[in-house]
């Protein structure tokens, strides 16, 4: 019973909590892992001898360029009604204020439609978006062009409420989109609290004015790496099973929830094979990505690198949401497959996680299952992702062993039974 | 129906459910 023999390691044998603890070492020793920083290389570096150390096969690092964005000294301060010190994250590749920093009135808003109605007001204005979160998808459109649509009608920089459920006072930061033809305006997320209060102070009629300085700079690509580790196939070795996390995060509190819990699941479940002397018919393959937080830079570059052998990719697998408590598995391929998947989350009922969900979620995936490749994702509690997410609190704090374990007992089951049966999933 | 890489009929699915039955 190869399932139950996954599950009772990951979840009640010597496995017991390595993925929690691999992962806590590594958030400890190398902290926060952004695109183009030394940390990042760092990690990959740490990454490159622990895969190694594991004894898996054919560690390897895959050279790609990645963006190279630094924050700078950034802060933000009320003047007017009275003195307020703002909390703010920069957002990913935003200009820095002019070296004076910026001082000027602020127009709220709690839309994109309202700031386009009240376009007249905005020029010479920091235009603060004070949107409610309804879902990431939906509301982290304000966080990626919140600057452009601001600049359009003549503002001067734009403040973004924080892309999150729930706040103490956290900023949340991200990637954000420029537009070719548009004014390049600075761009940062503010708390929730703070965007609140400064809507109650206008929606008064009061006039509120804000000093908002930021050193954010963008520098040349930098070299970075895709880490790759496998347990080589036994019949079908050119054939893969993808079984991935990434490896970047933001420059803020650990990156432990975002991605490490998904790329420390990921390589648990090559360990779990090897431990229990398993090699399943096709090729096992972890990759750990670079640069998935500006846009799966490194993803894209894999692909292209290796979409010639896309008839070989039996299925592409991320957890990127998170590894909270498990709740089964979202996969993106045709009935037939979706059939097949739904029969293997049967082998989970010991732990009762044998749920599958409807369309798979990965950056670093997509490409592949833009071209018809199956695809899976983890799909877990996320009702407080959200929280942390791009966060100082995204910490160790966050993760729990036992959740950790659960999730690596799913994503080694699945990504085993689909490698080692006779046939490749229909696509 | 042409034959699958091992030489063999592809599989109905009741085949693949006892195929991944083998594994619990």
């Amino acid at each position: 019973s190869i399932a139950k023999a996954i599950i009772d390691l990951a979840v009640h044998g010597k496995a017991q909590n390595r993925s929690y603890e691999r992962l806590a070492v590594f958030a400890d020793t190398i902290g926060p892992r952004l695109s183009g920083s030394k940390n990042l290389d760092a990690a990959i570096k740490y990454m490159f001898s622990a895969l190694q150390e594991d004894r898996l096969e054919n560690v390897h690092l895959e050279p790609v360029k990645v963006p190279h964005w630094e924050r700078g000294e950034e802060f933000a301060v009320m003047l007017e009604p009275r003195n307020h010190s703002i909390a703010i994250l920069g957002l990913g590749s935003s200009i820095a204020t002019p070296p004076e920093g910026i001082t000027a009135e602020v127009l709220v808003v709690t839309s994109f439609d309202e700031l386009h109605r009240r376009a007249q007001e905005a020029k010479g204005k920091i235009v603060v978006y004070n949107q409610p979160f309804i879902t990431y998808s939906e509301t982290v459109q304000y966080r990626s062009r919140g600057a452009v649509e601001a600049a359009k009608v003549g503002a001067v920089a734009s403040l973004i409420r924080s892309v999150a459920s729930f706040s103490i006072h956290s900023p949340h930061t991200g990637w954000q989109n420029y537009q070719p033809g548009v004014p390049q305006i600075p761009t940062a997320c503010i708390s929730v609290e703070d965007a609140e209060m400064m809507s109650r102070m206008s929606l008064q009629g009061t006039k509120v004015v804000v000093y908002l300085k930021m050193g954010a700079k963008t520098y040349p690509d930098s070299s970075s790496f895709n880490t790759v580790a496998e347990i080589v196939g036994s019949k079908y070795p050119e054939q893969i099973v993808l079984v991935s996390g990434h490896l970047d995060s933001w420059d803020v509190g650990q990156g432990a929830m975002d991605d490490g819990g998904g790329a420390f699941i990921s390589w648990e479940a090559l360990s779990l094979v090897k431990d229990l002397g398993l090699r399943p018919k096709r090729t096992l393959r972890l990759v750990l990505w670079t640069g998935e937080e500006q846009g799966g830079i490194g993803a894209e570059q894999y692909y292209q690198l290796h979409k010639k052998n896309i008839s070989n990719f039996d299925v592409v697998m991320e957890s990127d949401e998170g590894t909270f408590r498990p709740m089964g598995l979202a996969f993106t391929g045709t009935d037939e497959a979706r059939d097949i998947v739904k029969e293997i989350m049967t082998l989970l009922l010991p732990i009762n996680i044998t749920d599958i969900y409807d369309t798979a979620d990965g950056t670093d995936i997509d490409y592949w299952m833009r071209d018809g490749v199956p695809g899976a994702s983890l799909r877990d509690d996320i009702s407080k992702y959200f929280w942390f997410h791009h966060s100082h609190g995204d910490t160790m704090t966050v993760q729990d062993p036992n959740q950790m374990n659960l999730c690596a007992a799913v994503w080694t089951v699945v990504s085993y039974v689909i490698a080692d049966m006779k046939e490749m999933l229909p696509r | 129906k042409s034959l699958s890489r091992d030489g063999n009929y592809p599989k109905t699915f009741e085949d693949i459910k006892k195929e991944i039955a083998g594994y619990s």
